[in-house]
């Protein structure tokens, strides 16, 4: 028997839920996250961003958002960032961004739900639900209670980083949740000084992956300092990348 | 009331046992524990390894060794790398490296704890234990329940992952567990063309972090594709580092 799907918050609306997910951390899931709402943003359309990862979040930060909230009779209101996508993280709950939430997993899946019942995100075209790294309680919490549409998968060009990806997208087919696309980050770097293009991590299998999987192969993002120095900033919405130009409708 | 230490197996000991922690995925923390291993092996101590990431294992892969363990009466066997390291993990007691484990917060908690009851590790001098990432069940299980010595930290260049780091030495403080010293690892880049160093992803703030909460800087790692090749290939006991020089006793 199925869990229930969980109701939107009463005051809200999202046609589309998507989540982004890789497994392994520090493969840029939550860089990418921001740079799809950036990008769907750009064409005009409604978007939030739900910070899944309540143990690491990172959404605010890149947004350069900072709390905290104060939770009103409706529900706790996202904050805006500068273009106007709605953000959404346990670390504008809290006094201080570097305070650990040391809880045990039922209670994070938990949390995770009221982010979807009890924030008032008003009317979203988009909303992009940012995953924790690992299969467990979260990923697991958010594939049974939220009506994704689908996810985007992000891998980096290590074998490690590949076999682990490999069991998130099991994971998805077991749970019957489409995926959407595939990309693969931190393929590359270019050299500063003499514009050498290397490769940092081998020679990547995000495509091969894609392929293996039936899936949508979405393009490759290098290394890019300036990307780094941006997010560092809170200023990932000034970052250009036509990376999901094909795959943003519209 | 604390919880009860866990006794190790009966077969076994261990001198001392150092888990190795960021909160942030991906700023190689396997990597470091692993290389840990590797330099107090090469001084000739014995040596085991126990990859706590239930969902993102990736120990068994960097040593270049694969299950299935078989059990047996008196327990679970580690598997021994080419230099003679214990090595045990989830990933060696599944049919296949990338089946995804979906199993709940406690469930993973008292998985690890079985990683130190019910495997025969003989006799060590070092347990090296690589956490996932979070401050969730899995690191408040060990902290509970394995008599540690204390904590390596771990972290990368970006503020984002300086943020989740503050938020691991945070919890360790509170669960008064000892932080024996802190690394930065991806601090820089090597052009292998015209031999620039540059920085990848910004300045690095390891040095400051370990100032500001007194803990002992043990210095920076390079992204070193040659390292990323070694740990593609399971052979990261050839790869030569004198990062823990300073560190290893004896
Ligand atoms: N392609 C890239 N180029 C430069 N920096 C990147 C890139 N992708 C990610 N980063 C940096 O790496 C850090 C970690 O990425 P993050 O998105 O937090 O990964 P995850 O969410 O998978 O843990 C971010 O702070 C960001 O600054
Ligand atoms: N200094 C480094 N130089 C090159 N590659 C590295 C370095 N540190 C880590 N890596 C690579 O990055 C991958 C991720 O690191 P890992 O140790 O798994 O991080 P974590 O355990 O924190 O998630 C590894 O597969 C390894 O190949
Ligand atoms: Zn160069």
């Amino acid at each position: 028997h199925a869990p229930e799907k969980l109701a939107i918050n009463n005051f809200s609306s999202a046609k589309n839920v998507i989540a982004v997910m890789s497994g392994k951390g520090g493969v840029g899931k939550s860089s990418v996250t921001s740079l799809l709402a950036c990008g769907f943003r750009r064409k005009g359309y409604e978007v939030g961003v739900l910070d899944a990862d309540i143990t690491g979040p990172s959404l605010p930060k890149l947004f350069g958002v900072k709390g905290p909230i104060e939770g009103t009779p409706f529900g706790m209101h996202p904050l805006e960032s500068s273009t106007g996508i709605k953000v959404m993280s346990i670390n504008l709950l809290m006094e201080q961004e570097d305070e650990p939430v040391i809880w045990r997993g039922p209670l994070l899946g938990k949390v995770v739900g009221q982010f979807w019942t009890d924030v008032v995100w008003t009317d979203l075209d988009y909303l992009f639900v940012d995953l924790p790294p690992g299969t467990g309680d979260v990923p697991l919490s958010v594939m049974q209670s939220l009506p994704l549409n689908g996810f985007i998968v992000v891998t980096s060009p290590q074998e490690l980083a590949t076999m682990i990806v490999k069991k998130a997208i099991k994971m998805a087919q077991i749970m019957n949740i489409p995926i959407l696309g595939l990309i693969e980050n931190m393929s590359g770097v270019i050299c500063p000084k003499c514009g050498e293009e290397f490769k940092l991590f081998g020679p990547g299998h995000g495509e091969e992956v894609s392929k293996s999987f039936n899936i949508k192969f979405l393009g490759k993002l290098p290394v890019d300092p300036n990307l780094s120095k941006l997010c560092d900033q809170g200023k990932i919405e000034e970052y250009e990348s036509s990376l999901f130009t094909d795959f943003i409708p519209g």
